[in-house]
C-alpha cells in the first residue's frame, strides 16, 4: 500500500488499488473532519465494505448531490477522477466561492469504487473486468452487470438474461447488494437532488429514459442544462461530447441506474461517458486522469449549481 | 492472472442498419467470446469490439467478406496493460 502523510502527498495522476483508496479517504476524513465523513453504506457480495464520502458543514438530510465513479469497474479513469473530485471539494471548500456556498446549504457524496469487488478483481485477475462477482447459481459464469440491475425496467430489452454476458441483468432487480445499498441510502436519504453517475468512455452526457422512449417529463430542461454543461466542458481542452436520452443517443438499456434515480424523484439524474474517444478504451493513460477530471468537474459544477438555484 | 497476449480491439465502422444488424448477429456468436466495449447500434457511431487471438481471423474474416470496414484500435491488449502497470510501479517509487 502506497502510504501517504497527508493528502496532498497522494499522486493524483497514477491509478491506485482499493486499498491505497480506502486508506487515501480515512487520510482525507482525519484532515477535514469538519467537513469530511466516511459512511459504510453496505457490504459487497464478497464482504467488502462499500464506502460513501460526505462533505457537510452541518444540519440533518439536507438537499444533496450523488456523485458516484466506478460501477463498471475496468473504468479505472472514473475512480481516478473521483477521487481528484472528492480533494477538489475538500480544498476548495472555504476559498472558492461556488463550492463554499452551496456546502452551506446542500451536502454532496461521493461513492467514488462503487463495485470495490469488481475493482480489486481488475487489478489483481483480470483488468478488463466489468461486473459485480456474485456468483450465478446454474451458471459458471460470474458476476451482474450493476448498471442494468435497477429497478427501473428490470427485465427489458437492452439487458441480457443470460450470465455470461458482459451485460446480464441478474436473476431479480436489486439483486447486487452494491445496487441494493445506494437504493437503501438513496430511499432512506430521501432529499437527493441531484444523481451524476460516471462512467467512461466515448464521450457522452446522457439523460433519462433507457428502457423506454418515452421522453422523461423534464426533458427539455434536462437537455438544455446537459448542453450548458458540456460547453462548460469543452472551454477546457475542447474535448467534444454528444448529449441526449440514453435511449436516443446510444441505445436501449433497461434497468440502468439514472432511470431509477429519476423515476424516484431525483430530476437531474445524469450519466456522464468520460474520454476518450478511441485510442486506449478502458486503459486510458494515467496522464490523462487530471485533465479528464478537471473537463468533467467543470460540467458536473454546471449541474451542481443549476440543482442549487432551482430548487424543487 | 488473465492475459490478454495478441488480443487486439477493433474499431469497426458500419454503413448502413444492415451491417448493424450483422455485427449484432455477431454479438450472439459465443464461442467467439466477444467483449463489445462499444456496441453496435447505429451507423453513425463506431463499435469497440475487444477480440482475443483465437477469435481474430474469425472474426476478421466475417467483418471482409461482410465489406464491414474496421481498423485495429489496440494492436496487442497484453502490452497496453503492461504498460498501464508499469507506469502505476513507476508512480509509487
Amino acid at each position: 500500500i502506497e502510504q501517504m502523510r497527508n493528502t496532498d502527498s497522494f499522486n493524483y495522476a497514477s491509478y491506485h488499488t482499493l486499498d491505497e483508496i480506502y486508506n487515501w479517504m480515512d487520510v482525507l476524513v482525519s484532515e477535514q473532519s469538519n467537513l469530511v465523513s466516511k459512511i459504510n453504506i453496505g457490504s459487497t457480495f464478497e464482504n467488502r465494505p462499500i464506502y460513501v464520502l460526505k462533505f457537510s458543514t452541518g444540519g440533518t438530510k439536507r438537499p444533496a448531490i450523488w456523485i458516484d465513479t466506478g460501477i463498471h469497474s475496468r473504468e479505472w479513469v472514473t475512480q481516478a477522477s473521483g477521487i481528484w473530485m472528492a480533494k477538489k471539494i475538500a480544498t476548495d471548500y472555504g476559498k472558492d466561492a461556488f463550492i463554499t456556498s452551496i456546502l452551506n446549504e446542500m451536502d454532496i457524496f461521493i461513492e467514488i469504487v462503487t463495485n470495490p469487488d469488481g475493482f480489486h478483481f481488475t487489478h489483481t485477475k483480470n483488468r478488463m473486468w466489468r461486473k459485480t462477482r456474485s456468483i450465478n447459481s446454474g451458471s459458471s459464469c460470474v458476476g451482474v452487470d450493476p448498471n442494468r440491475n435497477w429497478d427501473a425496467g428490470f427485465g427489458g430489452a437492452g439487458a441480457s438474461s443470460n450470465p455470461c454476458s458482459e451485460t446480464y441483468r441478474g436473476p431479480r432487480a436489486n439483486s447486487e447488494s452494491e445496487v441494493k445499498s445506494i437504493v437503501d441510502f438513496v430511499k432512506s436519504h430521501g432529499n437527493i437532488k441531484a444523481f451524476i453517475s460516471i462512467h467512461s468512455y466515448s464521450q457522452m452526457l446522457l439523460y433519462p429514459y433507457g428502457y423506454t422512449k418515452t421522453p422523461a417529463p423534464n426533458q427539455q430542461e434536462l437537455h438544455s442544462l446537459a448542453r450548458k454543461a458540456i460547453d462548460a466542458l469543452s472551454s477546457l481542452y475542447g474535448t467534444s461530447y454528444r448529449y441526449g436520452s440514453i435511449i436516443n443517443t446510444i441505445y436501449q438499456a433497461s434497468g440502468g441506474t439514472i432511470d431509477w434515480t429519476y423515476n424516484q424523484g431525483i430530476k437531474y439524474s445524469y450519466t456522464f461517458e468520460l474520454r476518450d474517444t478511441g485510442r486506449y478504451g478502458f486503459i486510458l493513460p494515467a496522464n490523462q486522469i487530471i485533465p479528464t477530471a478537471q473537463e468533467t468537474w467543470l460540467a458536473i459544477t454546471t449541474i451542481m449549481e443549476h440543482t442549487y438555484n432551482n430548487p424543487y | 492472472q488473465k492475459i490478454f497476449v495478441g488480443d487486439q480491439v477493433l474499431r469497426i465502422v458500419t454503413k448502413d442498419m444492415e451491417q448493424v444488424t450483422l455485427l449484432k448477429d455477431l454479438e450472439e456468436l459465443e464461442n467467439l467470446e466477444l467483449d463489445f466495449w462499444k456496441g453496435p447500434t447505429h451507423p453513425d457511431f463506431p463499435t469497440d469490439v475487444h477480440v482475443p487471438f483465437a477469435s481474430l481471423q474469425a472474426v476478421k474474416v466475417f467483418l471482409e467478406s461482410n465489406n464491414i470496414q474496421y481498423s485495429i484500435m489496440i494492436e496487442d491488449l497484453q502490452s497496453v496493460v503492461e504498460e498501464e502497470k508499469i507506469q502505476i510501479i513507476r508512480s509509487r517509487s
